[in-house]
């Protein structure tokens, strides 16, 4: 695992998040639950709290988008770059955002939003790109069955460098 | 004619694709801004535990194709 320079981390351990935007590929309920389990790999294993807000300000924005988007980094069309996310910080840090251009599902045809929410909300927390195959912070995306995933070791150590354990 | 182009040696499409995709996800830093093409290949071949040879093999065409994070492999 890695995490970004100079290890930016959220110093708190409740984190809200904001969803500003639908794709139209899926309901709104498949995304909001989509989102809340991908919350939930890291929450799992690390003090970590994440609470959905409505309106006013949210620690992590969350939004889909096509091609130049206001952040200085566009997206690419369908294929490729499936999102982006910003390491832990105020204003823009901590926001994901998932590329529009490609087809979300809650399966494994196309693109299953929850991995790939899982992966980003990784950057969102201060963990840079692993190079260990089959962690979730490997950079390609790679489909595994959402019922069973299990978030590997690499990934584990990784925020808990940043954040600790879970308390028991 | 033209002369015929030598294995692993890649088109001017792919190299131009090869070049984009290390430009955005393995950029240059001051520490690596002296770096061939060849090298950089090398690097990103490292990172994904490819086979290393420095050239636009299928392999790395092949992972250079597939969908990704957005977010740089190699950062300063």
């Amino acid at each position: 695992y890695a995490t970004f320079s100079g290890s930016p981390r959220w110093k708190k351990t409740l984190l809200t998040y904001k969803i500003v935007n639908y794709t139209p590929d899926l309901s709104q309920k498949k995304v909001d639950d989509a989102i809340r389990r991908a919350f939930m790999v890291w929450s799992d294993v690390t003090p970590l709290q994440f609470k959905k807000v409505f309106y006013g300000h949210a620690d992590i924005v969350i939004g889909f988008a096509r091609r130049a988007h206001g952040d200085g980094y566009p997206f690419d069309g369908r294929g490729n770059t499936l999102a982006h996310a910003f390491a832990p910080g105020e204003g823009i840090g901590g926001d994901t955002h998932f590329d529009d251009d490609e087809i979300w599902s809650e399966t494994n045809r196309e693109i299953n939003l929850f991995l790939v929410a899982a992966h980003e909300f990784g950057h969102s927390l201060g963990l840079d790109h692993s190079n260990v195959r089959g962690a979730l912070m490997y950079p390609i995306y790679s489909y595994v069955n959402p019922a069973t995933f299990k978030l590997s070791e690499d990934d584990r150590r990784g925020i808990q460098k940043l954040y600790g354990k879970k308390p028991s | 004619f033209p002369t015929p182009r030598k294995p692993g040696t890649p088109s001017s499409t792919g190299f131009e694709n090869v070049k984009a995709y290390l430009d955005k996800f393995f950029p240059l830093f001051t520490k690596t801004k002296h770096l061939s093409l060849e090298e950089r290949i090398k690097e990103m071949q490292r990172f994904f535990h490819l086979t290393v040879t420095g050239k636009l093999d299928a392999e790395t065409e092949a992972t250079i194709k597939r969908p990704r994070c957005g977010m740089p492999d190699i950062a300063e």
